[in-house]
């Protein structure tokens, strides 16, 4: 079962619970939403009213939280961890996954030493586990692990949430496969039209080798 | 040949009675089940010889929690003993019809070959018994913690097995089987049937609930559970990894390098598991079992699988 | 729809299906 299957339950149950709550109890509701080992799509809940409401009030910090693991980075936390709250472990955990999922939005091939600069780890030995453990066995992504090249090869990761911005790349990815696309299936038919012909070509060719063949026997006898 | 017999019988009795089983299986060999003598029907030599080899195997497994504590493997008399007389029987339950007699030998053959470590061939043989359908045999009881009991012994066989293809398989039964969620190992074998590393702490647990016997050690001074977990383990790493150093598969094992290559080795020649060693760089690279343009497939069947699931989830949301 | 977003997101960064320098050899 795919990670989007597995957390849609998880985002109603978390939509549900900001949609009845508010001020300090939602406050917690977004710690435990952002805490829990198998949530990692936030989106839904950031578009509910009333965490939009806690714009400008005295819990807008824990909607700056949510927007940061929504989009953001470990690295981001780090350089405005000042004006958010102190995370607890299961958050930074969290953080450094999804940090995984956007690096692998950008390569799929993720050297170690950018992973463990970017997840504060000091060696290959941790950072490994941290990919086996956390990520590779949490279902977020699936690849290689190769020591001699010291890098971390992605066959598949979880989709983040997307910022507005990125719909245009997207839409224009799709746009390229789909034209990539067309034109493989134009070319695939053009080579069996090709061998189409041929083979008609050959046959006839055939044909008329036989019948030259019967003539030089008729000739003969 | 009735006299001794009957006081055979009854010195056996006393025996089990004060827990010799070894001296009342050997009281019980002395009957000559193969006496031209006297008539003996096939049903009283099958119940003999499978009461001597349940005894032996009790023995056995009381001397197993004795020696088993001293660390050295015991080729013990008693398994091999229990082994023939369960072979003896294996000739007779083909043409018996009597259904408790059979399931004892079936149990006891289990066993003998949990003994004998033969896991794979046990695991088989308890999944069996777990399987059975009538709850009454006989005069006898079949209530579920038995079978849990069957199917437990099932999985830890299987999981103490050789890592391999055949031990794939029946991983692969095991965990479809619903029952096995319910069972204290499950959580365990889900990690082994997903090919997952195994944590130190993850099998001690385990290495709680085995028996004397499968804790017991093999000539090389590990023990049956060591071996079948580095293996396991070291069959994870190569899921995970396109190649490794000594070094790390070293620390991720739990085991020392030259212990890693060691067995790496050996598995890559047994043709259990796919890779290639460079000494000089002292690193491991494994190979996967499918070409590079089968993964070429693999990969568009994925994404093609994908792609339809992400036009069902919109067919779905109306879109 | 957000869930469909975050799918196709993750979709997309499958292709290309691979591309490793042994495959270029074995597809050549």
């Amino acid at each position: 079962m795919d990670i989007e299957q597995k957390q849609e339950e998880l985002i109603e149950y978390f939509v549900k619970q900001a949609e009845t709550h508010k001020g300090a109890s939602l406050a917690n509701v977004i710690v435990e939403a952002t805490s829990h080992s198998s949530l990692f799509a936030f989106s839904e809940i950031l578009s509910v009213p009333n965490i939009v409401q806690l714009q400008g009030t005295e819990h807008s910090v824990y909607l700056d939280m949510l927007r940061l693991f929504a989009h953001g980075t470990w690295n981001d936390y780090k350089s405005s961890a000042g004006c958010l709250p102190q995370l607890i472990p299961d958050q930074i955990r969290k953080l450094k996954q999804l940090s995984v999922l956007t690096m692998a939005e950008m390569n799929k091939v993720l050297p170690y030493d950018q992973l463990m600069q970017e997840l504060d780890v000091s060696n290959v030995r941790e950072l490994e586990d941290f990919l086996i453990n956390e990520c590779m066995y949490a279902g977020i992504v699936r690849g290689k692990l190769d020591q001699l090249r010291r890098c971390f090869e992605v066959q598949f990761a979880a989709g983040r949430d997307l910022r507005p911005e990125q719909l245009g790349s997207m839409i224009q990815t799709l746009t390229n496969w789909l034209a990539t696309s067309d034109n493989l299936l134009l070319s695939i038919q053009d080579k069996i039209k090709w061998a189409d012909t041929m083979s008609e070509l050959d046959k006839k060719h055939q044909k008329e080798v036989e019948d030259r063949v019967e003539e030089v026997k008729k000739s003969l006898s | 040949e009735e006299q001794v017999l009957i006081i055979r019988e009854k010195l056996a009795e006393l025996y089990e009675s004060e827990q010799q089983w070894s001296r009342a299986a050997q009281m019980l060999s002395g009957i000559d089940l193969d006496s031209g003598i006297r008539m003996i029907d096939d049903t009283y030599r099958l119940s003999k010889c499978v009461q001597i080899a349940r005894l032996y195997l009790e023995s056995a497994k009381f001397a197993a929690k004795n020696d088993g504590s001293a660390g050295f493997i015991w080729q013990d008399d008693d398994a091999v003993n229990a082994e023939a007389f369960i072979n003896k029987a294996s000739f007779l339950v083909s043409n018996s019809q009597q259904e408790v007699l059979n399931l004892q030998y079936k149990v006891c053959y289990a066993r003998i070959l949990d003994l004998k470590r033969k896991f794979l061939e046990a695991a088989l043989r308890y999944y069996d018994i777990s399987q059975i359908e009538k709850r009454q045999i006989g005069d006898e009881w079949i209530d579920e913690e038995a079978l849990q009991q069957a199917l437990t012994a099932a999985v830890t066989c299987t999981i103490l097995a050789a890592a391999g293809p055949q031990r794939s398989r029946v991983l692969a039964t095991l965990y479809k089987d619903e029952r096995c969620s319910k069972l204290k190992i499950y959580p365990i074998l889900q990690k082994v049937y997903l090919e997952r590393i195994l944590r130190k702490p993850e099998i001690d647990a385990f290495a709680e609930e085995l028996k004397a016997h499968q804790k017991a050690l093999l000539p090389d001074n590990s023990t049956v559970l060591d071996r079948a977990m580095i293996e396991h383990n070291l069959l994870s790493a190569s899921k995970l990894y396109t190649n490794i150093s000594f070094e790390e598969l070293g620390t991720l094992l739990g085991i020392a390098p030259q212990k890693a290559e060691k067995i790496a080795s050996r598995m890559i020649y047994e043709d259990r598991m796919r890779g290639s060693i460079d000494q000089v760089e002292a690193v491991i690279h494994f190979e996967d079992d499918t070409e590079e343009l089968q993964q070429w497939d693999q990969q568009i069947v994925g994404l093609c699988q994908a792609l339809n699931d992400v036009l069902d989830s919109m067919a779905k949301k109306g879109l | 729809e957000n869930s469909l977003l975050r799918q196709v997101s993750s979709l997309l960064r499958r292709l290309p299906a691979i591309e490793s320098g042994k495959f270029q050899d074995d597809f050549l």
